[in-house]
């Protein structure tokens, strides 16, 4: 039942070119990602600036729109306001023990380096080993790294808590029962012109195309995902037969093979949507002017416009925390491993000192 | 994304 256990080893220019183009492929994928989920957020937020479609859906001036329903359910759902406040309210304690674990371990190289100085200020020449300072310079480094990424971390933690206070009023409103809700959006007179109208057909329609663009990208960002691909063979074989790997060449061929369809339909998936936005922004023009606006109604569109911004708001925050979470647990793996490393050393050099002390004292 | 990325740090580059 043998098994290889070196199976995997590879020469070091293998590791490093695999390495090298796992790298392109997590760039090609967020790229390709990034600008998905970039364009699902201007869509939101330009239908929300033009309250569709609950603007759509508002015939009586009084009930809250379908789609407003479908959001405040959403988030009442997910668990509303107290399930983010909750979360909020943990980030503080997880950056907090990151903290600790990193203090500790520098602390552990500061002690030791103190003896280290002391017994060399003791025994001056006859204390011949490296000192701690010099040992300790790159773990030194790491721990400086880590403060530097702490740091970023904590800004981040603020952007996320603000974020939160500029939105939780609407967000609580949103998740608020239906008749309350309903009380708290103020009424208006409904624009009787508008039922049966051709612009309000167009519309619907146009948002409906918009929406199936949208699921579209869902389904790229699925496939995107799921593209696997190994160059550790091919690099072997080049390494074997030039003596050299190109990379860079070889990494982007194999990137284009594999990723150029769904750039393609990525690229065009956008540019339908944004066909599509701006045939919604004549349209909706061309419906505003039909509608009876009066103060009433502007203050009613008014706040369906906030009420739906605070869903994409909320989402947003949540994808934030959610990662911000994930952050700290991963970095607490991390930090408990240069932990591991520092005492490891810091106890090699107690024992190596105890030596030291003991021939020192017998000669 | 908000937060600083941790995928350099994953991969213990030190070979001893």
């Amino acid at each position: 039942k043998f098994t290889d256990l070196f199976e995997k080893m590879v020469p070091m220019a293998v590791q490093q070119s695999v390495s090298a183009a796992n790298s392109r492929k997590a760039e090609t994928v967020n790229r390709l990602i990034g600008s998905m989920r970039e364009a699902t957020n201007l869509c939101n937020g330009v239908l929300a600036s033009l309250n569709l479609p609950a603007a759509l859906e508002d015939l009586s001036g009084d009930a809250v729109p379908q789609s407003i329903l479908e959001k405040s359910r959403a988030l009442i759902q997910q668990g509303g306001l107290q399930s983010i406040e909750q979360l909020i309210k943990d980030l503080p304690e997880l950056l907090q023990r990151n903290r600790e674990i990193l203090d500790e371990s520098l602390k552990m190289l500061d002690d030791e380096e103190a003896t280290d100085n002391e017994l060399r200020g003791k025994f001056n020449q006859r204390w011949n080993r490296t000192p701690s300072g010099d040992l300790y310079k790159p773990l030194r480094a790491e721990g400086n790294n880590f403060r530097n990424i702490l740091d970023k971390a904590v800004q981040a933690d603020q952007v996320v808590r603000e974020r939160y206070t500029a939105h939780c009023e609407m967000i609580a409103l949103l998740c608020k029962p239906e008749n309350e809700l309903s009380a708290a959006i103020p009424s208006a007179n409904p624009a009787k012109t508008l039922q049966g109208s051709e612009v309000v057909n167009v519309l619907r329609s146009q948002l409906a195309q918009l929406d199936e663009v949208k699921r579209e990208r869902e389904v790229l960002e699925g496939e995107v995902k799921s593209v696997t691909f190994d160059l550790t063979a091919k690099f072997l074989t080049a390494l074997a037969q030039d003596g050299a790997i190109n990379e860079e060449v070889m990494t982007s061929s194999e990137l284009d093979a594999r990723y150029g369809s769904h750039n393609q339909r990525v690229q065009q998936n956008l540019r339908r949507q944004e066909e599509l936005l701006s045939q919604i922004q004549v349209s909706h023009q061309e419906f505003s002017a039909l509608k009876q606006s009066n103060s009433e109604a502007n203050t009613r569109e008014d706040v369906l416009k906030k009420l739906a911004s605070a869903h994409d708001s909320y989402i947003e925050i949540s994808s934030n925390i959610k990662e911000g979470t994930k952050f700290y647990n991963d970095l607490t793996e991390i930090l408990l491993k240069f932990q591991n490393k520092c005492s490891d050393i810091v106890f090699a050099r107690k024992t190596e000192r105890d030596e030291l002390l003991k021939e020192l004292q017998q000669s | 994304s908000l937060y600083p990325s941790l995928e350099d740090l994953k991969v213990d580059k030190v070979i001893r």
